[in-house]
């Protein structure tokens, strides 16, 4: 059942420098896959994929301490269970970089006898995962996993390696990953990547931390439980029954008395809302019904009737004992005002203004845009999270790295960030080129002058990324001869060909861009050294319309 | 639009001001192909005679008479025949595309909308004193999944599945009466697309009550149907 890429996380646009790769080539990800898990049995532990130029490299080496740099096209899958944080079961299977007992002393190598000679090692036990000093469970000891100590009056502890919540969940189910698909009533779910029954927006590529598989019950929103779309079109979703653990749950970050950020960790005793109402106990359904009661919410410490934020709210509220007014923010001191005002203080006026469009290719661009093109939010350019990477304030000191703001220094086509979904490394930014039209009243004449207007697939010259382009330029823009779409020489390939691609326009040797490549339409190439390049294809000059695109640019305000 | 701002002038090319013979603004409306305007079927309740409409292309203040106007009138209507609040107006002579007057995209069919994407109405309808009135303004605000937006504390069952809803949990900003039938936009690869037509509200810009708009891409066989037949 499913695909063998479930059990990698997919991060696009990433590639690692890894001088331990093994190089093949394979006609899909799936087939990379497959080399990968068994071409290095029980060490795979990610590979990257290239679909245009079918390379598959696949590595057996812990990808968190590899550079990873960004590439276009390229596909970087790591194995989830490298990733996995938490222990499923005895832990066996757990491969973390855990490397301290639950005592806090620092964990043995497994691969030496100082300060004591273990039973078990890498050669002898060389699927147990013995690598480091990390804590593993190679005897499949119940209390697992642990680790020979370097204290030698210890010879091993267990290390403190929380439960993945698979046959039961903690709290509301937030981090439940595990397998069950009906709902407390006996349907069925809907797979989250379907829109059959019911259309949603719970796309599992918008949430990729929620981990929406297969039709799995999951929490994503917030809810008190666990929950699917049913597959009944007439109920919309139910809840699911998700046993819950008999284990604690994890311990929470220690609580605090004043705020900071949205307030999330507030656990001091103000209960009264900032227009000066009462706040209603959470235990109560009265003045106001709701469902954040303690029994739906545990592990949001939802005490009497002090102000919380159990929902990612901007800031603690609660509701109120007012009837009229259901619930209402609290008013909470910071816990370093004085600090948060220099934050913003030291932001210049100008810098807040947003620049809306960039020049060129947008090595100057100095606005503060912070979205990609595919709505995903900037990470900081000195934040090593969710992606790690190298484009550092050091070393572009002129590029004006600040805080998550779109840049170019890497004399890229346009600015662009290392996004914060982990799954999608970088992006090109939500902006676009200055454009400078000039301003001219409609002519009569040009009323009788339709078919200049409306041109679905011109030509020559090509809209947007090129994806409609249908013109018949065959060469690469470094003037190499573009290989036929339906041969298979030099470059042999499966994907985007005639039968594979009938949409698209694959037609002789003519540049296309099947795949909606931000850089416009490419081909193989007759060069046997070089699989792919981009062709050199004109913009469609202004007088014909693309949909959607306005010549002046809309200021894009929100501000309440 | 209750709050938001004024526009830069010619920003949104495809909103159009739907009017009475008597030049009276009533409701928005989108050009999406220059013969074609959508907008919202409770629009078209004054009249069944396409000759009780006027539609006002290239328009930017309200009362002004700008050179980049152009004033079409309507050949038939059709609205949509499940009573949904979606209608397409044909116009009687095709719009002039230029810098000024441009067709928004539209999506594939039963393209969804991932949660939270921020999206944006236009429209010259009630500002609540917020200002700008008599210009078109615009907002953004992020769509609220239907899930979410039909449980009790907010519509409670109202929002159908061919309905969207937009706006912020602490309201403040909304589109508002006189807005109706115009669109609400998402930008997909550096172009806007329309996904919503502004149908209803309760109230305008209340805290937990966001505006509800027709899903357009649960109607795009039936846009396609009537513009390829007629």
């Amino acid at each position: 059942q499913g695909s063998i890429l479930d059990g990698y996380v997919k991060t696009e646009g990433a590639w690692l420098l890894n001088p331990k790769k093994q190089t093949y080539r394979a006609n899909s990800h799936e087939e990379c896959a497959e080399r990968c898990e068994t071409e290095n049995k029980f060490t795979c532990r990610a590979f990257l994929f290239t679909s245009k130029d079918q390379q598959c490299l696949t590595l057996a080496e812990n990808t968190k301490t590899s550079v990873i740099f960004r590439r276009t096209n390229a596909v970087l899958y790591e194995k989830r269970i490298y990733l996995l944080k938490c222990k499923e079961g005895k832990g066996v299977n757990y491969r973390g970089t855990e490397a301290k007992t639950r005592e806090g002393v620092q964990c043995q190598n497994w691969a030496v006898n100082t300060p004591h000679k273990p039973n078990y090692t890498p050669e002898k036990y060389p699927n147990a995962g013995l690598e480091e000093n990390y804590c593993r469970n190679p005897d499949h000891d119940p209390k697992g996993p642990w680790c020979y100590t370097m204290d030698p009056a210890t010879r091993f502890d267990y290390c403190n390696i929380p439960e993945c919540e698979v046959e039961c969940m903690h709290c509301s189910g937030e981090n439940y990953r595990g397998v069950v698909a009906t709902t407390v009533s006996g349907l069925v779910c809907q797979h989250w990547n379907s829109q059959q029954p019911h259309s949603h927006g719970y796309l599992p590529e918008n949430l990729p931390e929620k981990d929406l598989k297969m039709n799995y019950c999951r929490n994503p929103d917030g809810e008190p439980r666990p929950w699917c779309f049913t597959t009944n079109p007439n109920k919309l979703w139910e809840y699911c029954d998700i046993p819950r653990c008999t284990t604690p749950p994890p311990t929470p970050a220690p609580g605090r008395h004043c705020l900071s950020g949205s307030g999330q960790d507030y656990r001091g005793t103000i209960s009264v809302t900032e227009s000066g109402n009462t706040c209603q106990h959470w235990s109560s359904q009265s003045p106001h019904r709701h469902t954040h009661t303690p029994e739906n919410y545990p592990c949001k410490s939802l005490e009497e009737n002090y102000c919380r934020n159990p929902n990612s709210e901007k800031m603690p509220w609660c509701y109120t004992t007012d009837r009229s007014t259901r619930w209402e923010y609290c008013l909470i001191p910071s816990c370093d005002g004085t600090e948060q005002e220099a934050v913003a203080a030291d932001v210049p006026e100008q810098a807040q203004i947003a620049e809306e469009c960039y020049e060129g290719n947008g090595m100057t661009y100095r606005g503060t845009a912070s979205f990609t093109i595919s709505g995903k939010k900037c990470q900081a350019w000195n934040s090593m999270s969710p992606h790690r990477h190298n484009k550092t304030v050091l070393q572009y000191p002129n590029a004006d790295l600040r805080q998550n703001y779109c840049r170019n220094p890497d004399e890229d086509s346009r600015p662009w960030c290392f996004t914060t979904d982990p799954h999608v490394r970088w992006e090109y930014c939500n902006l676009r080129k200055c454009s400078y039209v000039q301003v001219t009243s409609p002519k009569p004449t040009q009323e009788a002058n339709l078919g200049e207007i409306t041109l679905q697939f011109p030509r020559n010259c090509m809209y947007g990324n090129g994806k409609n382009y249908r013109g018949t330029i065959a060469k690469t823009g470094r003037g190499r001869t573009c290989q036929e779409w339906s041969s298979q020489i030099p470059h042999s390939h499966s994907a985007f060909t005639p039968l594979t691609d009938p949409r698209a326009g694959l037609v002789r040797n003519y540049c296309r861009n099947p795949d909606g490549d931000m850089n416009g339409p490419w081909c193989y190439t007759t060069d046997p050294r070089i699989p792919w390049e981009y062709c050199d294809i004109p913009k469609c000059s202004s007088g014909r319309y693309e949909c959607g695109k306005a010549k002046f640019t809309p200021k894009l305000c929100s501000q309440r | 639009i209750v709050a938001g701002c004024i526009s830069h002038p010619h920003s949104w090319p495809w909103q159009i001001s739907l009017r009475t013979s008597y030049r009276m603004h009533f409701c928005g409306g989108t050009l999406i192909d220059p013969w074609w305007v959508l907008t919202a079927a409770h629009c078209l309740e004054r009249s069944s005679w396409p000759s009780a409409y006027k539609v006002y292309l290239g328009l930017h203040n309200e009362s002004a008479s700008e050179a980049s106007v152009q004033t079409r009138d309507v050949e038939k209507l059709f609205k949509e025949p499940h009573r949904a609040d979606i209608a397409l107006l044909k116009l009687r002579r095709p719009a002039i595309i230029n810098n000024h007057v441009i067709p928004v995209c539209l999506p594939k069919e039963n393209d969804v909308l991932g949660g939270k994407k921020v999206c944006y109405v236009t429209g010259w309808g009630e500002t609540r004193g917020t200002g700008g009135d008599g210009v078109l303004k615009e907002t953004g605000f992020p769509v609220i999944e239907n899930k979410i937006c039909n449980r009790p504390e907010f519509l409670n069952g109202r929002v159908k599945k061919h309905e969207l809803c937009a706006g912020n949990i602490h309201g403040g900003t909304d589109s508002c009466q006189g807005d109706s039938g115009g669109p609400l936009v998402c930008m997909h690869e550096e172009k806007f697309v329309q996904h919503g037509v502004t149908s209803w509200g309760l109230g305008c810009a209340q805290p937990m009550k966001p505006g509800v708009y027709v899903r357009v891409s649960h109607y795009i066989p039936w846009i396609k149907r009537i513009m390829e037949n007629n």
